[in-house]
């Protein structure tokens, strides 16, 4: 299983909806200080069901949608992310060779999720990245700057990587 | 749930036993629980550097430090691969020599587990997969640019 | 002593002005004292970039923070020079067109600050004044080699 | 006045007297992870009057002397550092061209201090520096992986920077 597709919507940085295709094997994004790279990180972390707004670096969770000065008035963040499930790891999506999963956030505050197109709740969400092994707050997840993070953690903390794995 | 962990532990210092000496040479770490009872202790990392005294982590320097947590990932990837790992400039207080070792490293994991991975150093650029460009031409909109290896590598000369 | 702080503040905030938007083309960034008592306030920092609605700093990337913070070191320097100027590694965030904004900034304090620093990044010791190599030859003990700027730079390629 | 000589004799990484010719405009230090290249900079420091072990990245003061597999025995740490003084800034030091600080610390925890050559307390070094302007804790030195300090500290200790100024 591995990412396949990235669909970015007035999400931070992202006004127009942008599409960036992923392969297998160790993938760089690259671009000069400030043009968005560590936001297509937020965005796949967001995704994956992310709830705080520290983690993922704003204040509110209504800073993820962009503003600017764009005349295009965007009212909503929304971004895709497309998995290959072949061979299939879930029993409930055996017949699907890849899963959809869309997150959505309105200025008004309400937020939508869709696995495979139908609508459901970030509890399906979670629930659904537990049986793929995926989790945004893993041991495999390093954002910027924290490197050094697992070993200035305390030693209970730290525990908590080696439980994940268990 | 005891079990499992002392079993994980054993099969991570396994891994560790191989990996880190691949990045200090001659060099031993071994993660260790801080008391008895699995479930309630803490978990340290022991390391032996030839001819030097470690007395605690905070003796090693920005570099090393990294290095060592990454000599942890990879053992933790080799012990149960992960679907995906997303690092964002990880490789950052990295000199040249290490900054190689750290890509090809990662290349040890790629067989069972997606890299995706955000640098600005030229070494580790010339050493993955695929690569994706990201610009802000119009000021505060961000833009995605599919790269060639060689494309990017002749702007940087 | 309240009289000092709003002169120096004053002062800060002109050379800010000069030199913000030497970075961040056409951004403006000012301090700003947060209560009326100047002995008792904090100091915030308020910037504006051309077309982007920064709320509040933690929006900035990782590289844009340490401009911000080397925009106003250098500020700081020119209002009143200290006798030196010692950064650990404050280039590791930046690219390669800013990390040559950053040492071509740091000339500017130079005339009557002296500056140490400690980096990896070859933009910015190809444009230093000196150079000082430091190895680890014998496991443990560090030794301090005198370069030559062409020296290291054979090196490198 | 700017730094012209620094050495370092049984600090940290350095069991052999090393000798560091310093001269006015920028100066880098370059060298593999760990080298030194940092420990250096806390020489520096510390010499200045640091009295913090965390910001000398130690645990306990004695760390700070060489601990290896060297068979020669390190009984103390010294840093001895000289500055230009032309023109004079400090009056009772106006027919000194340099000025010479030593600093040391012996294993039993004895710590001694000379200003051009002379004995005196920590005290003096403090009351030396503040009257050149120099201070280890001031916005001047930025630590290792602290660059984004300033940003992120709180805005009345931010303030403080402000006051060193004035
Ligand atoms: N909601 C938003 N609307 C518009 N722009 C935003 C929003 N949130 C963040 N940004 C912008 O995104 C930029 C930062 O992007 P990001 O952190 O991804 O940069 P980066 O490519 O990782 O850079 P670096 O190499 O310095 O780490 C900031 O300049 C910020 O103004
Ligand atoms: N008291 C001591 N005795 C012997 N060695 C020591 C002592 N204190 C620190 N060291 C050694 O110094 C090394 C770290 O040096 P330092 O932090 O200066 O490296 P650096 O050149 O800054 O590297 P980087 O580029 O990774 O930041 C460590 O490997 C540590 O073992
Ligand atoms: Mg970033
Ligand atoms: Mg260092």
């Amino acid at each position: 299983m591995h990412i396949k597709k990235l669909e970015i919507y007035g999400f931070k940085s992202f006004p127009y909806k942008i599409t960036l295709p992923f392969s297998k094997g160790v993938t760089a994004i690259v671009g000069p200080n400030g043009s968005g790279k560590s936001n297509i990180l937020d965005a796949i972390k967001w995704v994956l069901g992310e709830q705080s707004p520290k983690r993922l670096r704003v204040k509110e969770i209504s800073d993820l949608i962009y503003s600017g000065n764009n005349d295009k008035k965007i009212d909503f963040a929304e971004v895709k992310i497309v998995f290959t499930h072949d061979p299939p790891l879930i029993e409930k999506y055996k017949d699907y060779e890849e899963i959809t999963v869309i997150r959505r956030f309105y200025r008004d505050g309400e937020g939508e999720f869709f696995i495979n197109n139908k609508p459901c709740r970030l509890k399906d969400i979670h629930f659904l990245f537990l049986g793929l092994g995926v989790n945004p707050q893993s041991y495999g997840v390093i954002d910027q700057g924290e490197v050094n993070k697992f070993l200035e953690v305390t030693s209970k903390e730290r525990k908590r990587f080696l439980e994940d794995l268990a | 749930a005891t079990e499992q962990i002392l079993t994980t532990l054993k099969e991570v210092n396994l891994k560790l036993r191989e990996i880190f000496p691949l990045i200090f040479t001659k060099g031993q770490a071994e993660l260790y629980l801080t008391e008895e009872d699995p479930l309630t202790s803490g978990l340290d990392l022991r390391i032996e550097l030839p001819q030097r005294e470690i007395k605690h982590l905070n003796m090693l320097s920005g570099g090393e430090k990294a290095l060592c947590v990454i000599a942890l990932l990879i053992s933790f990837y080799l012990t149960k691969p992960g679907p995906f790992c997303i690092l964002d400039e990880v490789d950052a207080p990295l000199d040249d020599k290490n900054s190689l070792k750290f890509i090809r490293l990662l290349h040890k994991i790629k067989e069972h587990s997606q890299i995706i991975l955000v640098t600005h150093n030229h070494n580790v650029i010339k050493e993955v997969d695929n690569l994706i460009g990201v610009t802000m031409e119009e000021r505060g909109v961000s833009k995605v640019v599919r790269l060639k290896l060689e494309s990017i590598y002749n702007d940087i000369k």
